[in-house]
């Protein structure tokens, strides 16, 4: 079968479950294998098993770099934005994001605007005096776009590089927190018009991933992706859907809890792990 | 929705929409990837397509005028069932005294459900064993006060064993009918974080050992499910963030390959936020 440019049900089935079960979902899997079939087909015979699996990967990782990344901006300070539905890393990741470029020599400031959850301002800050960076806070319940002003204005006052804010996780279907984020974004605009957003996602998430990533595009101007607890088991497969189709590209990975576990995006590296 | 895909399904296949054991197939598979879509596990998906192949090939679809009306209740009563029919919402109310233990991946919800479940029962202690997370400690103490809940803070902030030993010692003397234990995330793949996990768990020695599962959980689930009750045994599943709209197709697969019962899901942020987990209900979340 492999060595008559065809792809055998039997291959195509086990491509198809393998893809399933690293959570890219039906449809993504079935557009893949399809792609192979036609691949075999172009390659004529004596295609290895191997050979076929490299063909994936490679597939697999053109659509992820066919996302384009955003341009490096010339504004100062450079302003990042955190965000995400609950418990996906943004708080851990917001603290390796300043750790990476305070160690390229930025001077970084750090905006708790998660003034909500419990204890939410305490874990940034007990990472802010890991690092020696400030934190910029204000009282529980205060609100998170005031915060977020704060945060750019001491920026700018401090002659910072860079400012990263944290915000509270929220579930993208509640409109009243999508529109609380909207207002953090707007009221950002009036100090600085270019501002970064990042979108944290974790691993494990399933096909609910490609439903956030939507809604979080559809409500702010996303920059990019980052996918967290890729340490884990769980290889992010939504995310070739949900690059494929709305055009935002991973721009980091995080790999454990600890401030040095984040790496850039490799999309090479990304999908061998995803179809290992 | 599901029944629109199946009206499609039957609607192509003769003028009436009658059905036959073959041409049932194209339905089958808009079941296939309804709950594909739903996160379902997929060797769960196999299974779950044949018990509903088996049933429709009964004599209350064949002679139905509304064949898929009665393929969507088909599947709904099938995913009912597998969710544990009606036994588990009267599992999960029996709530009964003693201690609780959590565990799961990072981010799952663990804190959170800690302080609902002792809101939930009521008179409970709460206690920290995540040493590791910043303000972790913190953020349980402070959800302790709102409740009104007893609070045990670790005894020794860089032993989580003598800190549980402690956990377990002072339990009985604060008067309170449950105790309900917070740990750590940590990766099913972590054998240094699990080995500490099943050490703090013979120590504590609780009544009932619950996995927080993020609703939105992937194919994984299964994986990290089988991994936990390997080591450390799991009574029941908290499902989280059933607030959000994911179909939360992992907790069916939970189910299905363990059997482990969804006992409470959650339903929002706060400490009030918290349900018993009704079968018939989840099931059409994952058709819907
Ligand atoms: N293994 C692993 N754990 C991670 C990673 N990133 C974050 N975590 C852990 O995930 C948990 C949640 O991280 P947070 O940073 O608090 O997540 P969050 O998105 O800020 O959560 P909320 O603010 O409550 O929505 C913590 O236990 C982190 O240590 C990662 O890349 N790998
Ligand atoms: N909307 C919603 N959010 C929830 C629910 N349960 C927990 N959360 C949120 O999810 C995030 C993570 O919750 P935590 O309780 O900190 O999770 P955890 O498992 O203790 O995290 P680690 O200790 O880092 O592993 C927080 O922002 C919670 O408020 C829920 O049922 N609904
Ligand atoms: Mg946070
Ligand atoms: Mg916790």
């Amino acid at each position: 079968a492999l060595g008559r440019g065809i792809l055998d049900e039997n291959a195509a089935t086990e491509l198809e479950e393998a893809l399933i079960q690293a959570d890219t979902g039906p449809q993504t899997a079935e557009e893949l294998v399809e792609d192979m079939r036609v691949w075999m087909k172009n390659a004529g015979g004596g295609v290895i098993a191997e050979t076929l699996r490299e063909a994936l990967g490679l597939r697999i990782s053109r659509i992820l770099r066919s996302a384009e990344v955003p341009a490096n901006s010339n504004q100062i300070p450079k302003i990042t934005l955190i965000v995400g539905v609950n418990g996906t890393g943004k708080t851990t990741t917001a603290a390796k994001l300043a750790a990476r470029f305070s160690a390229d020599g930025e001077k970084i400031i750090l905006g708790a605007a998660d003034t909500f959850r419990a204890a939410a301002v305490e874990q940034l800050k007990i990472w802010g005096e890991r690092l020696n960076i400030p934190v910029i806070a204000q009282a529980e319940g205060a609100d998170p776009a005031a915060v977020a002003f704060d945060t750019v204005q001491a920026a700018i006052n401090r002659d910072c590089d860079r400012a990263i804010i944290d915000t509270a996780g929220r579930l993208h279907n509640k409109t009243n927190l999508m529109a609380e984020l909207e207002k953090v974004v707007r009221v950002i605009k009036k100090l600085r018009e270019e501002v970064e957003i990042l979108l944290v996602l974790d691993a494990a998430v399933g096909q609910n991933g490609l439903v956030q990533v939507k809604c979080f595009a559809e409500s702010l101007p996303l920059s990019g992706l980052v996918v967290t607890k890729l340490d884990g088991t769980a290889k992010a497969g939504i995310i070739v859907r949900a690059v494929a189709e709305l055009k935002k590209p991973v721009l980091y990975v995080g790999v454990g809890e600890g401030i040095d576990d984040l790496i850039p995006f490799d999309a090479e590296a990304f999908a061998k792990n995803l179809i290992s | 929705a599901l029944t629109e895909r199946l009206n499609r399904a039957f609607r192509d296949l003769s003028g009436y929409g009658k059905i036959t054991p073959e041409n049932i197939e194209p339905a089958l598979r808009e079941i296939k990837l309804a709950l594909l879509e739903a996160d379902v596990h997929f060797k769960v998906v196999k299974e779950f397509l044949s018990l509903v192949r088996e049933r429709s090939n009964g004599k209350e679809v064949l002679d139905s005028i509304t064949p898929a009306q009665q393929f969507v209740k088909i599947v709904h009563d099938e995913l009912t069932k597998v969710l544990g029919g009606e036994s588990a919402v009267a599992e999960a109310a029996s709530n009964t005294a003693g201690i609780y233990f959590l565990c799961g991946l990072q981010g799952s919800g663990k804190t959170t459900a800690a302080a609902k479940l002792a809101h939930l029962f009521g008179n409970a202690a709460l206690a920290a064993l995540d040493l590791q997370r910043p303000a972790a400690v913190e953020q349980l103490k402070v959800l302790a006060e709102r409740i009104g809940a007893k609070f045990i803070p670790p005894q020794f902030p860089n032993d989580a064993r003598r800190s549980a030993a402690h956990i377990r010692d002072i339990f009985p003397s604060l008067e309170c009918k449950h105790l309900i234990v917070d740990t750590a995330g940590r990766l099913q793949i972590d054998d240094e974080l699990m080995n500490e996990l099943k050490d703090v768990h013979e120590i504590i020695n609780p009544s009932e050992t619950v996995m927080v599962l993020d609703a939105m959980t992937g194919q994984e689930a299964v994986k990290v499910a089988e991994a936990f009750r390997a080591r450390i045994g799991l009574n029941s599943i908290f499902l989280s963030k059933t607030d959000g709209d994911s179909k939360g197709g992992a907790a069916l697969s939970i189910r299905f390959i363990t059997g482990i019962p969804i006992k409470w899901i959650g339903t929002g942020e706060t400490p009030q936020a918290v349900e018993q987990f009704h079968p018939d209900r989840f099931a059409g979340r994952i058709l819907g």
